[in-house]
């Protein structure tokens, strides 16, 4: 449980996931 | 003979290398005196000729690569990569040690932000460390003023004084009673690995239009962040995600495993820095296919002496 607990925290670092046409438009409109 | 000067966290070491000696010999020579056995999370670090800090490559001599012409040679042993779990994956304690101590001057640097409370937590398990358990008769008040706690930061954000800053740390020590010293330095990391900007190698980069943007290289994969907040990830290619980096000149692609995906496209301005992304890349990627494969026999070695 401690360790669910402590990856579901690290996966709040990550990035929202999505698919690769979705982060080239993420990036080109930044 | 040359004469090297290697500086870990906590010790300083003398070398006289050969012209012909290698980064990796140095390397092996370091590890062997400071018997540290989990080698593979750490690099040599030196400044080059123009002041800049960059990483030795093991598979060239020493002399052969820009390192600043000084008698002796300055080198800092430092951590060049990071577990994805500290709590799993170190397993000895001179790298327990050698991880806290950098961390924790990431952490008072302000290179890693932490939030107020937080630190005041991280310091009351660094004090564990020194201190060893809270003493009423022993540690009088001002017990912790010569030490070095928190980040600047953060007092200066809050209108408290030294004592005040001591109290609040001390309620936290307390709480530490009978955690072992090497504990409270895993205790500490376990908290410290989950600060957004813990174990993130940052570059800045462009897009298309040239607008600024960072670009994080960690154990996990790369993101992608905005100018102004290097805390929240705005893209991620997990390293799963990944076939292939390169780079020609300032132009850095990725390809994706999923082959109809389209390449995706930054700029990093530098030669130099764009060497080290592709190292950073290839370093993180190959320990995170390591991780999921069987354990080699010296890391079962290790761990089966740990328990004992």
């Amino acid at each position: 449980e401690a360790k669910e607990k402590a990856h579901a925290k690290r996966a709040k670092k990550r990035a929202p996931q999505m698919d690769w046409d979705k982060k080239h438009q993420l990036f080109s409109n930044f | 003979s040359i004469n090297v000067r290697v500086t870990t966290m906590d010790a300083e070491l003398e070398f006289a290398i050969l012209p012909s000696t290698t980064g990796k010999q140095l390397f092996n020579q370091i590890v062997k005196t400071i018997g540290l056995r989990e080698t593979w999370f750490f690099g040599l670090q030196y400044q080059d000729s123009k002041g800049f800090s960059t990483w030795l490559k093991l598979n060239k001599r020493v002399t052969a690569q820009d390192v600043r012409r000084e008698n002796p040679l300055l080198i800092k042993f430092r951590a060049k990569f990071y577990p994805e779990d500290v709590a799993e994956e170190l397993i000895q304690e001179a790298t327990q040690r050698l991880f806290f101590l950098q961390v924790k001057e990431g952490i008072l640097n302000d290179d890693i932000y932490c939030p107020p409370e937080t630190a005041v937590l991280l310091a009351s398990y660094s004090v564990q460390t020194k201190h060893g358990d809270y003493k009423k008769d022993y540690h009088f008040p001002g017990y912790l003023s010569r030490d070095k706690l928190l980040p600047q930061r953060v007092l200066e954000q809050h209108k408290l004084n030294k004592e005040q800053w001591e109290n609040r740390i001390k309620v936290w020590h307390e709480e530490h009673k009978g955690v072992l010293r090497e504990d409270a330095m895993v205790e500490y990391l376990k908290i410290a690995q989950d600060l957004e900007m813990y174990g993130v190698n940052y570059f800045s980069i462009k897009n298309k239009k040239g607008s600024e943007l960072w670009l994080g290289v960690d154990a996990l994969g790369l993101n992608i962040y905005q100018n102004t907040d290097r805390m929240t990830p705005k893209i991620g290619f997990p390293w799963s995600e990944i076939r292939n980096i390169s780079f020609n000149d300032r132009k850095f692609v990725i390809k994706a495993m999923d082959k109809k995906a389209p390449d995706f496209v930054f700029y990093a301005p530098r030669l130099r820095i764009n060497k080290r992304i592709l190292a950073l890349c290839m370093g993180n990627h190959d320990l995170y296919m390591r991780r999921r494969k069987p354990d080699t026999i010296e890391v079962q070695q290790m761990n089966a002496q740990a328990r004992e």
